[in-house]
């Protein structure tokens, strides 16, 4: 564990109190791609697939129960007691392509042919562009509330922050894997734009609102 | 899945 590993799990961990909060908050999930979130379940679900069978730590197994249990419950309720506040027809993103892509990715890029590696490996590359979803809702509508703003800093800062890590680890430890690296590197240049609008607009206090 | 990378992390 360095800094910034932990701060990245921990910028992780805020972004879903504050995704939980905003829904809480405006009794709404306007704004929020329910596409991305079902992505979202389906990578911690895939890559927490050895929470039984593997143990780290106590910190480790919490936090994948907190990850998987969260989003979960951000799916159901966006299904249920939200479902009438958020807009199906703004979230018309093809995620067959996403899920087809990080399949067909997992099969040529991995370092071993069973079952778990496999479904971690899918995890890593669902989860770069898990994200795509949402980003183009916001291009279509333009703009985004504040607090949602700054569910999606803490959630990128979360990746971008882990590709600092494995270059730090490299640096002290020598240790380097490929495949999460480039996951991590495609997730933070998707999230590009987002960044440099919420660095100019949103912690100046102004409206998140795309040019 | 090397002990202690990134399969160890989250």
């Amino acid at each position: 564990m360095n800094v910034f590993r932990l701060v990245a799990d921990l910028m992780h961990l805020a972004s879903i109190l504050i995704l939980l909060l905003k829904i809480r908050k405006t009794r709404s999930a306007a704004g929020i791609s329910f596409k991305s979130q079902l992505l979202y379940l389906i990578v911690f679900v895939t890559r927490y697939l050895d929470l039984f069978t593997h143990w780290v730590s106590l910190y480790n197994t919490a936090m994948k129960v907190f990850f998987i249990a969260s989003s979960g419950y951000i799916v159901y309720q966006m299904q249920r007691r939200y479902r009438a506040t958020w807009d199906p027809a703004l979230d018309t993103f093809r995620i067959e392509f996403l899920l087809g892509g990080a399949a067909v990715m997992s099969l040529i890029f991995h370092t071993k042919f069973t079952f778990l590696e496999l479904f971690w490996t899918y995890s890593i590359w669902l989860e770069a562009v898990a994200i795509l979803p949402q980003l183009f809702q916001m291009s279509r509508t333009g703009e985004a509330e504040t607090i949602t703003a700054h569910y999606l800093f803490a959630l990128g800062a979360y990746r971008g922050l882990y590709v600092v890590n494995w270059i730090y680890r490299y640096a002290t430890e020598g240790y380097w894997e490929w495949i999460p690296f480039l996951a991590g590197m495609v997730q933070t240049v998707l999230y590009a734009d987002f960044f440099y609008v919420y660095f100019s607009r949103v912690m100046r206090g102004k409206k998140f609102e795309l040019p | 899945a090397v002990k202690g990378g990134a399969h160890d992390e989250l």
